[in-house]
């Protein structure tokens, strides 16, 4: 090609799917995040690059369904003709931005040929979105012309044609070998590791000890990926950034974090770490790393790392304001700075400084509404922007504006009612439920 | 090669513009492409797409052109075209 190849300068990139198909019967959105997720590890697997979801408008690579003429100068033609496009790396504002024609049929495993593979056209945009240009190679994935399903994104292997070009650009990651080529063995028996997707529970067993989510108070609250995480004993519930519950049911901590020790009872505080994106859990005078759901080697370590007294921990987040990590404990709140990794000056401060907050929290995290959530008890405070102080009208309940439930609600298992009943959203029938199980129906 | 109508040769042509082989029309002057430059950015695309390089509008060459595609261009804009003075 004779198109110069630009780069990012950047090895941490971020990412976020805007807007959807607006046909959704085909690819429900958690499988479009899913298949953008895969589109962009077949590049991450082999070159130095980290992709990261994230909420907010300001991700690297915005990824939009759009069609006809959406003012980017690459006007969209209805179904057929050009199905997609990506915008190089640079400093541009639209850099990285990857757009699909709405109006074409999106698909993903179809048993015919007819549609447009989304995981095979994603996974052409992105090599734009990363610097590639189109190749006359006919076995490239970046020859501009659709070429059918390209498999299983998650056995997914780029062309050595691929490799080579992105090598060119970002060299190789750590572990892999360039010199493998074609028909060679194969660089590995197993598959890689998968950030975990949300499961189908409805014929997971309700564990007798899982907490009442309608009538706890929360160890930590976490915004991780754009996702809220809410930590209880040993479980913790999940809502997406639409804050939709993922499940009713609690899901099991160790079980989804991958390495954190099977008899720890909770965490103190979590929050993902800016830059890297790595998640941070705290417990006691410990904390592990994790990259995405597997623990880092050589966690736990102790929180002195951070400067921080070996007291503990109630809460930690990132101030979306200044990018800066805060840790508060009892009537003490220290501000931490993640990208040169030491505390700043002049902390711990009084946490008084946040007007309107109690002292003790249980933990905090920034949202995508660009406010700051403060946890405690029952009860929550939202400061919003770049102020420090409550807004007017909180506290407000956890249960009722987070977690979907009504007043006086319960579900532990001791309160089940004893006939069809509706809470929230979701219609419990009781005269399904046996041996433990629970049958459910959402209505939203 | 099939003889194509006008509507037909546009429709080529802006698809070679669309996607670089061919400078873009510029809307002042209305200048018109040259049957050369057209000839070597039919044989451009031929090229680039794996098809036998005949340089002019024959069956293969519509078949691709109608093929589902990325929106971004082939080569830098108007680079098969352009000649050093």
């Amino acid at each position: 090609s004779l198109i110069p190849q630009n780069k990012w300068n950047k090895r941490h990139l971020s990412w976020r799917v805007r807007t959807y198909p607006k046909d959704s019967a085909l690819l429900g959105r958690d499988t479009v995040r899913a298949l953008m997720y895969y589109a962009l590890k077949v590049w991450s697997d082999i070159a130095p690059l980290n992709f990261h979801e994230v909420a907010g408008s300001d991700a690297d690579i915005q990824i939009d369904f759009t069609k006809a003429d959406h003012d980017d100068g690459y006007p969209f033609d209805g179904p057929g003709g050009t199905v997609a496009h990506a915008f190089f790396p640079g400093e541009r504002f639209t850099a990285g931005d990857t757009h699909f024609d709405d109006d074409e049929a999106w698909t993903f495993r179809s048993p015919d040929s007819h549609g447009m593979d989304l995981f095979a056209v994603a996974v052409h945009e992105f090599g734009h979105a990363i610097g590639l240009v189109h190749t006359s190679a006919m076995e490239s994935i970046m020859r501009p012309y659709y070429q059918g399903p390209v498999g299983d994104p998650l056995k997914y292997d780029l062309p050595y044609e691929d490799k080579v070009r992105v090598w060119q650009l970002y060299g190789v990651r750590d572990s892999v070998s360039h010199t493998i080529r074609p028909g060679g063995p194969s660089q590995t028996a197993e598959p890689p590791v998968l950030l975990d997707l949300p499961e189908n529970r409805s014929n997971v067993l309700l564990a007798q000890d899982a907490p009442d989510r309608c009538s706890s108070h929360f160890d930590a609250v976490a915004q991780i990926r754009g996702e809220a995480f809410f930590f209880k004993g040993k479980y913790f519930w999940r809502l997406t950034r639409e804050k939709h519950l993922v499940s009713l049911r609690p899901a099991q901590i160790h079980r989804f974090w991958r390495g954190l020790p099977t008899n720890l009872d909770s965490v103190d505080a979590v929050y993902e770490r800016p830059g890297d994106h790595k998640i941070v859990f705290f417990k006691g005078l410990k904390y592990w790393v994790f990259k995405d759901n597997i623990v880092e080697e050589g966690y736990p370590r102790p929180i002195s790392d951070f400067g921080l007294p070996l007291e503990g921990l109630d809460a930690a987040f990132v101030w979306l304001h200044n990018g800066k990590t805060y840790f508060f404990k009892d009537n003490h709140y220290w501000r931490y700075d993640d990208h040169l990794r030491h505390m700043d000056l002049g902390y711990p401060k009084d946490s008084t400084l946040w007007k309107g907050l109690p002292p003790h929290l249980d933990d905090a995290m920034s949202w995508s509404d660009g406010s700051s959530y403060f946890f405690k008890g029952k009860d929550y405070w939202r400061v919003p922007g770049s102020g420090m102080e409550v807004e007017a009208g909180y506290p407000r309940l956890i249960a009722k504006d987070w977690l979907l439930c009504t007043e006086m609600q319960s579900d532990s298992p001791d309160a089940e009612p004893k006939s069809t009943e509706t809470r929230g959203n979701v219609q419990h029938h009781p005269d399904h439920a046996e041996n433990g199980y629970e049958v459910c129906s959402c209505t939203s | 090669a099939p003889s194509l109508s006008s509507e037909q040769l546009d429709t080529g042509v802006d698809w070679l513009s669309k996607f670089g082989y061919l400078p873009p029309p510029d809307p002042v002057t209305g200048q018109l492409q040259t049957k050369e430059a057209l000839t070597k950015a039919i044989k451009a695309m031929q090229r680039f797409g794996g098809l036998k390089e005949t340089g002019v509008f024959d069956q293969a060459t519509l078949g691709l052109m109608k093929t589902p595609r990325c929106s971004l261009p082939d080569v830098s804009e108007g680079t098969v075209g352009r000649r050093k003075r």
